[in-house]
C-alpha cells in the first residue's frame, strides 16, 4: 500500500458517498445516469467475486464490501425509491454498445482463460467506460448540478491517483499489470474534458453548463 | 517484472 493508492481509494469512497448523499438529501436523482450506476454495480460484483475465495486484508475486504453495498444502494435509490425523479429520457446511452465489446475483449485479452480471471478482466475494461452514460447525459442536457460535478471530480481523481500508484509500484516494487494500466489510462483520459470544465467553471463558483 | 493482476488493489 502506498499513499497514492490509499488516497485514490478514499477519493473513490468519497465519490460514492457524495452521490448517495446527494440523492438522499435532495430526495431526487435528477441529472444522474442510472445506467452508469448499474454498470458500476456490475463492475464491483464481477471484480470482487474473489471476496469468497481469497483474503488479502481487513482493509481490502471491508472496502470491497462497502463499494458493493453502496453501488447497489445507489441503484436501489434511483430505480426504486426515487424512481419518479429519474430522468430516463435523457439517460439514453446504449449500454449494449459498451457491455458487448468489453465482454468480447475480456475473453480475448486476459491473463488466464479462467472464469474468475475473465470476469475480473471484464470488470476492469467495463469500469474504464462505465462513466460514459453519465458524461453523455450531461452533454445532452448541457448542464450538471454542482454536487454532481464534485462526484465526477472525486471519481476522476481516484483514477488519476491510481496511475501515480502504478508508476510508484513499477519503480519500487517492480510490479505492473498492463491490462489494469491501459484500461486505467483510457478511463482517466475520458475525464480530461470534464476536469478542464471543473477547474475553469465549478472551482470559480459557476455552474457547469455547456454551450448549446 | 511481474505481469500479473494486482490482487491487493481495489
Amino acid at each position: 500500500m502506498n499513499i497514492f493508492r490509499l488516497t485514490g481509494d478514499l477519493s473513490h469512497l468519497a465519490a460514492i458517498i457524495i452521490l448517495l448523499l446527494k440523492i438522499w438529501k435532495t430526495r431526487s436523482c435528477a441529472g444522474i445516469s442510472g445506467k452508469s450506476q448499474i454498470l458500476f454495480a456490475i463492475v464491483f460484483t464481477t471484480r470482487y467475486l474473489d471476496l469468497l475465495s481469497s483474503f488479502i486484508s481487513l482493509y481490502n475486504t471491508s472496502m470491497k464490501v462497502i463499494y458493493i453495498g453502496c453501488a447497489y444502494a445507489t441503484v436501489y435509490l434511483i430505480y426504486m425509491k426515487f424512481r419518479a425523479t429519474y430522468d430516463g429520457n435523457h439517460d439514453s446511452f446504449r449500454v449494449e454498445f459498451l457491455v458487448v465489446p468489453v465482454g468480447g475483449l475480456a475473453v480475448l485479452i486476459n491473463h488466464d482463460f479462467s472464469f474468475l480471471e475473465i470476469l475480473w478482466t471484464f470488470s476492469i475494461y467495463l469500469e474504464s467506460v462505465a462513466i460514459l452514460p453519465q458524461l453523455f447525459m450531461i452533454s445532452k442536457t448541457g448542464e450538471a448540478e454542482t454536487i454532481t460535478t464534485h462526484y465526477l471530480f472525486c471519481l476522476g481523481l481516484y483514477r488519476a491517483l491510481y496511475i501515480v500508484n502504478w508508476i510508484w509500484r513499477y519503480y519500487f516494487e517492480a510490479f505492473f499489470d498492463l491490462i489494469a494500466i491501459v484500461a486505467g489510462v483510457v478511463q482517466t483520459i475520458l475525464y480530461c474534458d470534464f476536469f478542464y470544465l471543473y477547474v475553469t467553471k465549478v472551482l470559480k463558483g459557476k455552474k457547469l453548463s455547456l454551450p448549446a | 517484472c511481474h505481469r500479473k493482476r494486482p490482487k491487493d488493489e481495489l
